[in-house]
């Protein structure tokens, strides 16, 4: 068996004065998860873990760093999903929490449903002890910048979204 | 939108998607990340997919549940993304792109769309890239 762990960053536009960071992170995270793997851990804890450190890095569109809604507001979806058991768990539009992915797990582990979504996914949250952040910690100056561009009357939406993908 | 598959020591599969969704998108508006087969897919007897792109057209071809019926019918990683991919852009002009493992560790790293930033360890060795190619 040989164990492994792929990571992506998404495949949206990135010019190319962010490519390096680009890199960068998605290295760290694969670094990260692999030691996990190689010390004994599971596949989730890995996956897990990959994608918490992405989302806690800024460059990424997740967690800190997420796109804005068109009112500007941050709203997150997740998925887990294990091949053991074919178990798996989601949150869909879910606000002020850091670590979306984590919140998918404990939805897989600590319930019967598979998708928590909008204030019953907070709700959920602060049952299970997850601390809520405020949402303009996990609003970046790129995130806004892009924001107020495509609110501008003058873009074009289509040349907005084209190559702009979550 | 971010994601990771991954195959442990005893050959579990795993996968998971994490995602801000679309630039300026309308508020409740939920893509294909938190959809099981859309976002992403983990079956031991199979393999595991996270998938990235056009969240819409994504979900219309549910990639990553199609992406394992390609393996199942004997595909490798490579070649399932590949037709899986190609199938969206053609039938629904959809980009994208995924990560994918089988349970033997053997993996992939694909996208329709001009970049997608990703990286896979193995072995002690790390490999990456952003654009075709690499």
């Amino acid at each position: 068996m040989l164990p492994v762990v792929v990571v992506h960053g998404g495949a949206g536009h990135i010019p190319k004065d962010r490519a390096e960071i680009s890199y960068v992170g998605v290295k760290e995270a694969a670094r990260a998860a692999y030691s996990i793997l190689r010390s004994g851990g599971s596949a989730m804890d890995a996956v897990v873990e990959a994608v918490a450190m992405l989302e806690n890095n800024p460059v990424y569109n997740a967690g800190r760093g997420s796109v804005l809604n068109v009112k500007g507001e941050v709203e997150m979806d997740a998925l887990v999903m294990d091949g053991r058991t074919l178990a798996s768990g989601a949150v869909s539009a879910v606000r002020r929490v850091a670590n979306p992915i984590r919140l998918a797990r404990l939805v897989m582990e600590k319930t019967s449903h598979l998708c928590l979504t909008a204030e019953g996914a907070s709700q959920f949250a602060r049952t299970m002890g997850v601390p809520e952040v405020p949402e303009e910690s996990m609003i970046t100056d790129y995130a806004r910048m892009r924001w107020k561009k495509n609110l501008d009357p003058d873009t074009n939406p289509m040349e907005c979204q084209t190559g702009k993908m979550g | 939108t971010v994601g990771a598959v991954a195959v442990d020591l005893e050959g579990n599969v795993a996968c998971a998607t994490s995602t801000g969704g679309m630039t300026n998108k309308m508020e409740g508006r939920v893509g294909d990340t938190p959809c099981v087969g859309c976002g992403g897919y983990a079956d031991n007897h199979i393999g595991a997919v996270s998938s990235t792109g056009h969240g819409e057209t994504i979900m219309k071809v549910t990639l990553s549940r199609l992406i394992l019926f390609h393996m199942e019918q004997g595909k490798s990683p490579e070649e399932a993304s590949d037709e899986a991919l190609a199938y969206m852009k053609e039938r629904v002009h959809g980009l994208g792109g995924v990560v994918v493992v089988d349970p033997k560790g053997v993996w992939s790293a694909h996208f329709s769309s001009l970049q997608m930033s990703w990286a896979a360890a193995q072995q002690e060795q790390l490999h990456y890239g952003l654009y075709h190619g690499e």
